[in-house]
This record gives C-alpha cells, sequence and structure tokens, in this order.
C-alpha cells in the first residue's frame, strides 16, 4: 500500500478505503450481471484504475493517489461512472 | 463529450416526465421549476420536447431515493454521491434519483438542484461523462446559475450528436419537428385569444405570447418577426404574465408568477425578485398586466378586475388601491391581459380586443383586434 501513496501515513487507511471504494464504483466496468472481482490490494488492477481516473480529470498520470487525485476523489460528483458501463 | 456505448437514445420526440417523489429540504414547487429549468436547458438545443404527467409510467420517472433504493446502486450520505441516471431505454432507462440525505437547493447554501438535474438529465438524454472541464456533463459538482444558464459548447454538441439541432420556429413551438413555416403565425391571427404580455423596450414594441414574442417598431407594421422568448430571455422561457418600461430610467420589468426580473434592453438584471417588494398583498400572486404612465410616472398593476397604481418616484404603492377597472376605464370590458402606453394613449388588450383609451377625455377611443398589432 506506500506504493500508492504519495500522502501522509496518517490519512493513509481512510484514503485508501475511500479510494477503492470510488474506483469500484466509476472506474469498474460492470456490464450484466455483477461479477465478484477479487482485487488484491494495491493490485496492478488498483494502480490501472488510478491511472484511468487521472487521465479523465487530466491529472498527472502517477498511479499513485496523491494530493490532488484525492481532492478530486473527495468532491461530491454524480453517481454515473465515468467508464463504459 | 461522451455517448454510452451503443449510443442509446430516445426514438420519440415527445418525453413525459413524472417526479413520482420528493425531498422536504425543498418545496415541491421549487422542485418542479428546478426540474423544468433543467429540462428546458436540453430542449432549447435538440428538437425534444417533455410533457409532465402526475400518474403513471413516465419516460423519465424522477424521485428523492436514500441508501439502497433498489437499482444496485446505492446512495452514501451526505456528499459522495449527489444522484444518477439511467441512459435512455424502457423501464428503469432515463429514471433519474437525487440522494435525499443531501440539502438540495434552489440557491447555493447546499447542491443547487438545477445544476445536477440538468446533469442527470443529460445522462436520461443519453450522454456519458464529459472529460471537458467546462461542460455540465463533467462529473463533478460544480454551480450553475440556473437564470441566465445557457448549455456549454460541448455539451451542446454531445447531444445534437444524438438528436440534431433545434430549428428556430416561426411560429408556436406545438411539435418539435414542425417545419418552420408561415401557417403556424396565422394560429394567433385566428385565435380569440390575446397578448400574454406588451411592452416598450428602448424603440421596439414587444408582444409575448406562450413561448414567442414578436418585435415591431412603434411607427412600421413592416419586419414584424416572432422569436422563441428562450432565445432572448432564457429565464423567462415562456408566458409572461406582464412586462414595463420605465423608460426614463432605461430598465424593464418582466412578471412571471410571483417573481420579476430586471432587464436593460435584452440584459437581465441579477437574479429574479418577488414582487412583494411592490408592496402587494400575499394574497396576490401573480400579475395580468402592467402599463407605466410617463406624465404621472405611476405604474398601473392589473390583478383580475381589479388594479394596484405604483408611485415610480417614491418606489412605493398608493394608498386607497386596489380599484375596480371597468369602473376607472368606461369602455374598457373584461379582463386586461396586457396593457402599454403610446403617444399618451394607454393600450388595453383583454381577449381579440385591443382598446385604444384616452387619458384625458377618459374613454376608449377606439377599438381594434388585438391580432392587428403584430400583422394580422
Amino acid at each position: 500500500v506506500p506504493s500508492l501513496f504519495a500522502g501522509t501515513p496518517r490519512s493513509l487507511r481512510n484514503d485508501y478505503h475511500l479510494a477503492q471504494a470510488y474506483l469500484d464504483k466509476y472506474y469498474t466496468r460492470k456490464g450484466g450481471h455483477p461479477i465478484g472481482e477479487m482485487v488484491a490490494r494495491g493490485g496492478n488492477s488498483m494502480v490501472k484504475k488510478i491511472k484511468e481516473l487521472q487521465a479523465f480529470f487530466g491529472l498527472q498520470v502517477t498511479g499513485k493517489l496523491d494530493q490532488t487525485t484525492m481532492d478530486v476523489i473527495k468532491r461530491p460528483r454524480c453517481g454515473v461512472p465515468d467508464v463504459a458501463n | 463529450y461522451r455517448l454510452f456505448p451503443g449510443e442509446p437514445k430516445w426514438k420519440k420526440n415527445t418525453l413525459t416526465y413524472r417526479i413520482s417523489k420528493y425531498t422536504p429540504s425543498m418545496s415541491s414547487a421549487d422542485v418542479d421549476k428546478a426540474v423544468e429549468m433543467a429540462l428546458q436547458a436540453w430542449s432549447s438545443a435538440v428538437p425534444l420536447s417533455f410533457v409532465r404527467v402526475n400518474s403513471g409510467e413516465a419516460d423519465i420517472m424522477i424521485s428523492f431515493e436514500t441508501g439502497d433504493h433498489g437499482d444496485s446502486y446505492p446512495f452514501d450520505g451526505p456528499r459522495g454521491t449527489l444522484a444518477h441516471a439511467f441512459a435512455p431505454g424502457e423501464g428503469l432507462g432515463g429514471d433519474t434519483h437525487f440522494d435525499n440525505a443531501e440539502k438540495w437547493t434552489m440557491g447555493m447554501n447546499g447542491f443547487n438542484l438545477f445544476t445536477v438535474a440538468a446533469h442527470e438529465f443529460g445522462h436520461a438524454l443519453g450522454l456519458a461523462h464529459s472529460t471537458d472541464p467546462t461542460a455540465l456533463m463533467y462529473p463533478t459538482y460544480k454551480y450553475q446559475n440556473p437564470y441566465g444558464f445557457h448549455l456549454p459548447k460541448d455539451d451542446v454538441k454531445g447531444i445534437q450528436a444524438l438528436y440534431g439541432p433545434r430549428k428556430t420556429f416561426l411560429g408556436k413551438p406545438t411539435v418539435p419537428h414542425a417545419p418552420p413555416h408561415k401557417p403556424s403565425i396565422p394560429d394567433l391571427c385566428d385565435s380569440s385569444s390575446s397578448f400574454d404580455a406588451v411592452t416598450m423596450l428602448g424603440k421596439e414594441l414587444l408582444f409575448f405570447k406562450d413561448r414567442i414574442f414578436w418585435r415591431r417598431q412603434v411607427h412600421l407594421t413592416a419586419g414584424i418577426r416572432p422569436s422563441t422568448i428562450t432565445s432572448s430571455f432564457p429565464q423567462l422561457m415562456s408566458n409572461v404574465d406582464a412586462a414595463y418600461e420605465v423608460a426614463e430610467r432605461g430598465i424593464a420589468y418582466f412578471f412571471k408568477g410571483p417573481h420579476y426580473w430586471i432587464t436593460r434592453g435584452f440584459q437581465m438584471q441579477g437574479p429574479p425578485r418577488t414582487i412583494y417588494d411592490f408592496g402587494f398583498p400575499r394574497h396576490v400572486q401573480r400579475i395580468d398586466a402592467a402599463v407605466y404612465l410617463r406624465e404621472p410616472q405611476k405604474t398601473l398593476f392589473f390583478v383580475g378586475d381589479e388594479y394596484y397604481s405604483y408611485d415610480e418616484r417614491k418606489r412605493k404603492m398608493e394608498k386607497d388601491y386596489p380599484k375596480n377597472t371597468e369602473e376607472e376605464f368606461s369602455g374598457v370590458n373584461g379582463q386586461i391581459d396586457a396593457a402599454v402606453e403610446l403617444n399618451g394613449y394607454i393600450y388595453f388588450f383583454s381577449g381579440p380586443k385591443a382598446y385604444k383609451y384616452d387619458t384625458e377625455k377618459e374613454d376608449v377611443v377606439s377599438v381594434l383586434k388585438s391580432s392587428s398589432w403584430v400583422g394580422c
């Protein structure tokens, strides 16, 4: 997990869970019946989704949950996913 | 802009919508208004029209929901996810849900319902999220003032990619694809109805009816042309109740329900205000007609079969009003729909008749057809 963060250890766990829920909701392709998806903690699918989010919002694509990325994740938004769904 | 995979879109031009559940954080009248304006934002760009129904199944079912509400996209409490909508299609398609845990508002002290609804209806019509930060379809919330709102370019391109552009109408926009041709104008010539409002605006005379207004020079009957109200007064949209201009101050007032707007020419000066600023009693909910009299610098407001007199210099309603219109203006029959003062005469529009009233003789000196004023 530390590899994902450029942030401070203090907010580590909360931000990680917040980010994971956000990526699951808005950057996970769920066609047809929902399928369980084993997500290795910090696995490359998480990095991949972080990069997709950063590309969508025009941020620097680092694959890390840096401050600007967390700022976007914390903004109120629409519940429709950003990836094709 | 982006479309959904498979580019789902509605195969018809008239869509029904129904607000099936409201929120405690706003009055239902305000929710209705915000929804209507949000739909209007899209129908101003494409040939779609929206009809509200109050029972049964509508194409776009709108509701305020809490937490898990049965569509496998549960809401998450305050902030976070604000709302979601489904792409065009049967059943759930087009339906739009707002998170009831949010504080919804018509203004800025909470999440502005118009802003979120306009975004969600973009989804309900077939748009996915845009990566353009200036677009309405950008995923994160950014307040938009409902009054004076214009659809950003990216969203116009996206929605017109699905439905094509809205053609300007020459007459009443009854059918979205009605070809812009002459016959829609004679509707006014034949009908027995009158105008909603009439006012001078600068050098022009403006006549309002439903969603259309006509502009003309006072002394010329040539070159009269209809426009949609939204094209020049987006906030007013349609059905203006009354209007008047205080030429010496270069400002005009437009009334709709319990609200009024001030303009300088065609430029809106700020958000709507309430008619109670003028000193109307609370039981007055709307104005039928208004006319500014240059000589005494007073404005007459017509409400039902009575009228009030407002002193523009003192900026207050005069005492001993309201008075009965027919008693004060002999020869003018029926409820006043619109009124305007020209060259010292007051023209009262009541149904298909326009009464020319001489204030010195205190009598009607001629009666014309209302529609003759727009070239019929």
